[in-house]
C-alpha cells in the first residue's frame, strides 16, 4: 500500500467500520452487501480482461448481455425469497456490485427497476401472480416504455393509442405519427421481449387517459420482433451505451384485454371503463423510482469521491515551500473545497433516502387501504429531492474529475463514466425543470391555501412560520 | 430577527428563503394575473422563479431532514464518530450558506461580518475534517472491483496502474502502425 495512504489511515480518529455499518442501516445490511459482492465478484468471466472502451459499440452490447446472463444466475441462486420489500430495499440502498461488472450499466436494467415494480403496482392479484413469476424466473425479459419522442415527462401529452375493440375483446395498439414511437427505454433494442406501454386508451372514441399495458414484443423463441411491432437501438449515447435503449412503434398491433394492467382502472369485456379510485395511482412507479434515485446518487458521488480523495492523498504536486518536499495535493485547501463537501453530500444524500424511504413505505402501506392523504405531499417531496440530488451529485463528481488533474480525465480513473450515469439521471424519471415546476404548483397550493386559512402539513408545515418570521 | 450563526439558525434561515420566494413568487404570479395575463400565461413568465421557489425548499428539506436524520440516527454511535458527522452536518450547512449568500443577504438577516465569521468556519471545518478524509471515503467501503479506478483502488498504486492500463490499449500491442506505411511515409515525402 501507498505510504502515504497507510499514514493517512494511521491518522484517522474514528472507528471506520462503526461508519461503514451506519451507512449500511445497520451491521445486518452491511454483512448481507459484503457476501452478495464477495459471491458475485468471485464469478469467473463477470470483470473483463479487455477494457470495454476498447471495443465497438456491438460488441460491448454481446458483452453486456453475457456477463448480464452468468450475474443474474448468480444473483437468483443468492436470493432470499423470504426478505420483506423493505429489508430487500434497505440492503440495496448500498449494494452496486452491478457497477463492478457494468462501468455503463446493464442492459437488464430497466427489468428489475422499473417492469417488475409496474407489474407490482400497477397489476390485479391474478397479473401479478402470473407475470412476477415469469419475470422473476427470467422466462421473460422486460422493459418500461413511457417517453416518446414528442413527449417525455408530460405524461398527459403521449400519443401511443390502445384503442379497445369489444368485437374481438383486444387492444389495438398503434403509433399515428413518428412522435408517437416510444423512444429511450433501456432493453427495449434487443433484449427484451415484454414491455409495459403506458398509452392512452380510447373505447368507442373516448379517451380515457393514459394507462400500462403489458405487450409481447418479440416472439419467446425467435426473439423475432412480432408483427406490427417496430424495434430498433436508439444508437451511441454521452453514457448508458450497454443499456441497449431502443424504439419502439406499433402499427395497428393487437394484444388481449387481460393485458392491461388493471389495479386502478379496468375495461369491462362490454367495453365499459371502470375508473381508479384516484388516477394519481398510474404515477406510483415513478415516484418509487425517483426515492432509489436520490440513494443513487449518494451511492455514484460517494464513488468518485472515494477515487478522488484517495489520488489526493498518493499525489503530490508543487514547492511551496522551499526545501520541503512537494505537498500531497489534499492539503491544499482548495482541493479540500472541491471534494469534503461531497462527502458531507453524499452523507446528506443517504440521510434523506432513508428518511424518503420510511415515509414512502408507510404512504404505500396507507394506500394499500385506500388512504391517499399523504400521497401528494410524497409526490411534491420526491419532485424536490429527485431534482437537487442529480444537480449537486452531477455537478460534484465533475468537480471529483477536476481534482484528479489529467490523469481524472482518463476513462480508467472511471469518473467520466460515473459522471455519464448521474448526469442521464438529471432528464429521467422527470427532466428536473419539470418536477421543480410540479414542486411548485404543491407549494403555490399550499401557500394560497395558507394565506386563506387551511393548515399545512408535513415537509410544509414550516411555510405558517411566515407570521413569526 | 438577528442573524443566527448555529446549524440550526442557518436552516431556519433557509426556511425563511423558501418562503420569501414562495409568497413573493405568489405575488408575481397574482400580478401577472392582474395585469390581463392568462393563469397560463402567468405561470410560464414566472416559471423561472417557481423553480428558484422549489429550489429553496427542497434546499431547506435537504438540510433540515440531514440535521434531524443524524442527530437521531448518530445518536447511538461513539463519540469519535459522532463529532466527525457533525462536523460533516456543519460543513454542509455552511457550505450551502455561503453558495447562497445572495440569498441570505436578500431574504435572511446576515450582514457582512457574519458572512465573514461562516468563511472562518468554513475553513476551519476543512482543516478539521482533513485527518479523517481518507478514513471518511474508506468507510463508503467500496471494493476496487466496483470503484473500477485506477486512480482510487484501496493500495494507492495509481501511476502503476495507469501504466497497466495503458499498455491495454490496443495501439500499444506493436511497435509501428500500419498508417505509417500507408498514409504518414508517402505523405511526409511529398515534402509539402
Amino acid at each position: 500500500v501507498n505510504v502515504d495512504l497507510q499514514r493517512e489511515r494511521a491518522k484517522c480518529n474514528f472507528n471506520v467500520e462503526e461508519l461503514t455499518n451506519f451507512l449500511d442501516w445497520g451491521v445486518k445490511y452491511t454483512e448481507k452487501r459484503r457476501n452478495l459482492e464477495q459471491k458475485v465478484l468471485s464469478i469467473k468471466g463477470l470483470l473483463d480482461d479487455t477494457p470495454e472502451e476498447y471495443l465497438s459499440h456491438k460488441e460491448k452490447y454481446e458483452n453486456a448481455i453475457r456477463k448480464s446472463v452468468l450475474f443474474y444466475k448468480t444473483l437468483h441462486s443468492t436470493e432470499d425469497e423470504n426478505m420483506s420489500i423493505d429489508e430487500k430495499t434497505k440492503l440495496n440502498f448500498r449494494n452496486i456490485v452491478t457497477s463492478a461488472i457494468f462501468k455503463d450499466n446493464s442492459p437488464f436494467m430497466l427489468h428489475n427497476s422499473m417492469f417488475i415494480p409496474t407489474i407490482m403496482g400497477q397489476g390485479t392479484d391474478e397479473q401479478r401472480e402470473y407475470w412476477m413469476k415469469r419475470a422473476k424466473n427470467m422466462e421473460i425479459i422486460g422493459t418500461y416504455a413511457q417517453t416518446e419522442l414528442g413527449h417525455g415527462t408530460f405524461i398527459r401529452g403521449l400519443e401511443t393509442q390502445a384503442t379497445y375493440d369489444p368485437d374481438t375483446e383486444e387492444f389495438v395498439l398503434h403509433s399515428p405519427v413518428l412522435s408517437s414511437y416510444k423512444w429511450w427505454p433501456g432493453g427495449l433494442a434487443h433484449t427484451a421481449n415484454y414491455c409495459i406501454v403506458m398509452a392512452r386508451l380510447y373505447i368507442k372514441g373516448k379517451s380515457h387517459g393514459i394507462h400500462p399495458f403489458m405487450v409481447q414484443i418479440r416472439d419467446e423463441e425467435t426473439h423475432m420482433p412480432l408483427p406490427g411491432i417496430k424495434l430498433g437501438e436508439i444508437g451511441a449515447k454521452l453514457g448508458f451505451n450497454t443499456v441497449n435503449n431502443g424504439f419502439l412503434g406499433f402499427e395497428n398491433h393487437r394484444i388481449s384485454r387481460d393485458r392491461m394492467l388493471m389495479k386502478n382502472a379496468q375495461v369491462l369485456k362490454d367495453g365499459t371503463f371502470v375508473a381508479g379510485s384516484n388516477s394519481k395511482l398510474t404515477y406510483g412507479t415513478m415516484v418509487y423510482v425517483r426515492v432509489l434515485i436520490v440513494s443513487n446518487m449518494a451511492n455514484m458521488l460517494a464513488k468518485a469521491v472515494t477515487i478522488a480523495v484517495r489520488y489526493s492523498a498518493i499525489r503530490r504536486q508543487s514547492q511551496p515551500k522551499p526545501d520541503e518536499p512537494e505537498p500531497q495535493i489534499l492539503d491544499y485547501v482548495t482541493q479540500q473545497h472541491k471534494l469534503f463537501i461531497a462527502i458531507a453530500s453524499s452523507h446528506a444524500f443517504y440521510m434523506n433516502a432513508m428518511w424518503l424511504w420510511e415515509i414512502y413505505y408507510s404512504v404505500s402501506l396507507q394506500l394499500a387501504s385506500g388512504k391517499l392523504d399523504n400521497l401528494p405531499e410524497l409526490h411534491a417531496l420526491a419532485c424536490c429531492l429527485k431534482p437537487l440530488s442529480t444537480i449537486d451529485a452531477t455537478a460534484m463528481i465533475e468537480k471529483c474529475r477536476l481534482a484528479c488533474g489529467g490523469h481524472g480525465y482518463m476513462l480508467s480513473a472511471n469518473l467520466a463514466q460515473t459522471y455519464g450515469l448521474a448526469t442521464a439521471a438529471y432528464t429521467y424519471e422527470g427532466e428536473n425543470t419539470v418536477l421543480l415546476l410540479q414542486a411548485a404548483r404543491s407549494l403555490v397550493k399550499a401557500w394560497v391555501g395558507h394565506v386563506k386559512g387551511r393548515p399545512l402539513k408535513g415537509t410544509m408545515a414550516y411555510l405558517a412560520g411566515e407570521s413569526t418570521v | 430577527k438577528a442573524w443566527d450563526g448555529s446549524i440550526d439558525g442557518i436552516i431556519q434561515s433557509f426556511k425563511v428563503v423558501a418562503i420569501r420566494k414562495i409568497s413573493s413568487v405568489v405575488k408575481i404570479l397574482q400580478d401577472y394575473e392582474k395585469s390581463g395575463l392568462s393563469p397560463e400565461d402567468a405561470w410560464n413568465k414566472a416559471s423561472v422563479f417557481l423553480t428558484a421557489a422549489s429550489e429553496a425548499h427542497g434546499r431547506a428539506v435537504l438540510l433540515s431532514v440531514y440535521k434531524s436524520e443524524m442527530d437521531k440516527r448518530a445518536a447511538v454511535l461513539s463519540p469519535p464518530l459522532r463529532k466527525v458527522l457533525l462536523q460533516l452536518v456543519d460543513l454542509y450547512v455552511t457550505y450551502w450558506a455561503l453558495e447562497k449568500v445572495g440569498d441570505m443577504l436578500l431574504y435572511a438577516s446576515i450582514t457582512d461580518k457574519d458572512v465573514d465569521e461562516l468563511q472562518r468556519r468554513y475553513i476551519e471545518l476543512l482543516a478539521a475534517i482533513r485527518p479523517n478524509a481518507v478514513g471518511l471515503v474508506d468507510a463508503f467501503d467500496f471494493r476496487d472491483e466496483i470503484l473500477n479506478s485506477t486512480l482510487g483502488a484501496y493500495d494507492g498504486r495509481a501511476y502503476e496502474r495507469l501504466m497497466e492500463e495503458a499498455m491495454k490499449s490496443p495501439l500499444n500491442a506493436e511497435p509501428v502502425n500500419q498508417t505509417f506505411h500507408k498514409y504518414l511515409k508517402p505523405f511526409m515525402r511529398g515534402k509539402l
